[in-house]
């Protein structure tokens, strides 16, 4: 270093280059998708609303009820600018941008997000941070992605790996509190259609920049309300019992796995709701349910019809801890749309006795996926059946991200004689699980062996 | 990241920038920001989110929810509205980030 003062070093982001200050912008237009707007209202809306927080900032800032009231008009909303051309800027940048049609990207498809947590609060740190995820669930322009964005990021891109590097989506609000439990989902706006409203008003304006917006790609699919996802995502079902509702998943044409406390008494009827992807309604009657005293929070629905088109899942004999899986559960939207589906890792299996009783997850869990199945997302078998997420009864906290399954191991072989002969002896034996297993459900540490007394 | 990855991420990377609006002449008052993506190179197309709009919008938020309006013109917003586009690896010294910046970001040992 010289010891003359000289100019200080610009400060170089960690990627070593050079930076450079802001650029002023004009503000050309603000322009929103009337479909986003009109479904984000159905399924966000009336009774619901109160439920519902889209907060950019945490659950319990202070936030005004304005400036909340600003939020929400604004929620599906975006501005058009235009920036001083940046020459250089134009021969580094690769090929010109792909906007992906709607539909083009099916449910459970992988997504990157890139946005800038906390805007311009400190670029050199924070601008244009990547997060992945999948596409959960999608109503029309509406999209849910569990790729977890940070307030600032709204306005980011969110793109596909195929059609490669295209732009999906926008980020309308990173972060969702359901019931003020934070969902762990982002709500996404479909890119298309905003680009096309974009270039209509452009058109009027500034038609050669109209010419220059992304152009769109992928096969446009008429997106069915209840885009399936992929194939075993099917199998997942709605169960309704009186004004109850919950996720369960298909074992067999005639027979549906839930959680109790989705339907806890035996012998009562219950709707069961498919989508393949049209909504199909079949009634069932619930012919076994654990004790209330039994670890396992299973029930079992057997069904007045076939589940017709739904795929059987593969029950799978052994668990990889590190594996890539999703859950495929009616949580967020519940009966307005089909099965969300969240991916994580399978993040712990824990055994008793060298069995597994308990399956953890990284996925994000939240209120009316229990019931539902949790797959593997390599080879589609079914691992387990969803039971609860965690929460902290000390600050009230919930953590999507913490969730606990019953393996399907442990039932499977009783739904197999079940299956064959109608005999529900093998499922009673849930209700006789031996107390390390009860340890384990109760969230305590498995005693290794009995205390010694020291006497 | 897998080689699947590799277009999302150069778009991503290319694309990505940060937008702040703030009022003329009163930069205590303090300054809006959010994400982008760079529409366009030449001319400079910018898409950001419109919530850092609606405190300079001149009929206020309830412009937003007017039954048919899809599109506001760029007059909408007051003349006092300033705005200043980042993009990688251009961005503003650490000095200018104490002054854009909102307070209290802190990292606490976990």
């Amino acid at each position: 270093a010289s010891l003359e003062p000289g100019p200080p070093d610009p400060p170089v982001r960690p990627l070593g280059r050079p930076l450079q200050p802001p650029r002023p912008a004009e503000l050309l237009l603000l322009l929103s998708c009337p479909a986003f707007r009109a479904h984000f209202a159905r399924l966000f809306g009336g009774e619901a609303a109160e439920q519902w927080r889209f907060a950019s900032a945490a659950l319990d800032d202070e936030v005004s009820e304005d400036d909340e009231e600003d939020q929400l008009r604004a929620l599906g909303w975006f501005a058009l600018l235009r920036v001083q051309p940046d020459q250089e800027a134009a021969e580094e940048r690769g090929p010109a941008l792909a906007g992906a049609s709607l539909g083009a990207v099916p449910k459970g498809a992988p997504l990157l997000a890139c946005g800038s947590p906390f805007g311009a609060f400190c670029p050199d740190i924070f601008l244009n941070t990547l997060s992945r995820g999948v596409l959960s669930n999608a109503a029309g322009p509406l999209l849910l992605t569990d790729a977890r964005c940070l307030p600032g990021t709204e306005g980011g891109g969110v793109f596909a790996a195929r059609p490669a590097g295209a732009l999906v989506a926008f980020v309308a609000a990173p972060l969702c509190w359901k019931a003020r439990e934070w969902v762990g989902l982002t709500l996404l706006c479909a890119a298309a259609p905003v680009l096309r409203v974009a270039r209509a008003a452009l058109g009027n304006l500034y038609p050669s920049a109209a010419a220059r917006l992304p152009s769109e790609v992928g096969v446009p699919r008429d997106v069915p309300l209840r885009d399936p996802g992929p194939l075993w995502a099917a199998a997942a079902v709605l169960v309704e019992c009186s004004t109850v509702w919950g996720s369960g998943v298909a074992v067999a044409p005639r027979l549906v796995v839930t959680c109790r406390h989705v339907a806890p008494r035996e012998t009562t009827r219950v709707v069961v709701r498919y989508f393949t992807p049209k909504s199909v309604a079949v009634w069932g009657r619930v012919v076994f349910a654990t004790q209330e005293t039994s670890p396992y929070d299973i029930a079992v629905v057997s069904l007045e019809e076939d589940l017709d088109g739904v795929p059987m899942p593969v029950p799978a004999e052994r668990f990889h801890e590190g594996e890539a899986v999703s859950v495929v559960g009616f949580g967020v939207f519940g009966q307005a749309c089909g099965p969300s589906v969240t991916a994580g890792i399978l993040s712990a299996v824990v055994r008793v006795d060298d069995t597994p009783v308990m399956l953890q997850t990284t996925c994000a869990v939240h209120g009316g996926s229990s019931g539902g199945p949790l797959f593997s997302t390599r080879s589609g078998d079914l691992l387990g059946i969803i039971a609860s997420n965690t929460r902290d009864n000390n600050t009230g906290a919930t953590y999507p991200h913490l969730n606990f399954s019953i393996p399907i191991t442990v039932l499977q072989p009783a739904l197999q004689q079940y299956s064959r002969t109608g005999d529900l002896g093998s499922l009673r034996e849930l209700d006789r699980a031996a107390e390390p297993v009860r340890v384990v459900w109760r969230l305590q540490r498995p005693l290794t062996e009995a205390p010694q007394s020291k006497l | 990241m897998g080689r699947q990855w590799g277009p999302a991420m150069r778009a991503a990377e290319q694309t990505g920038c940060v937008v702040s609006a703030s009022r003329a002449g009163h930069p205590e008052a303090g300054s809006w920001s959010c994400s982008g993506v760079i529409l366009s190179c030449n001319p400079g197309l910018v898409l950001c989110h419109g919530g850092i709009f609606t405190p300079f919008l001149r009929a206020g938020s309830e412009a937003l929810t007017a039954a048919a309006a899809a599109i506001l013109p760029g007059d909408s917003c007051g003349d006092d509205l300033r705005l200043h586009v980042q993009w990688g690896p251009t961005v503003a010294s650490p000095a200018a980030c104490a002054e854009l910046g909102r307070p209290g970001l802190c990292t606490p040992q976990c």
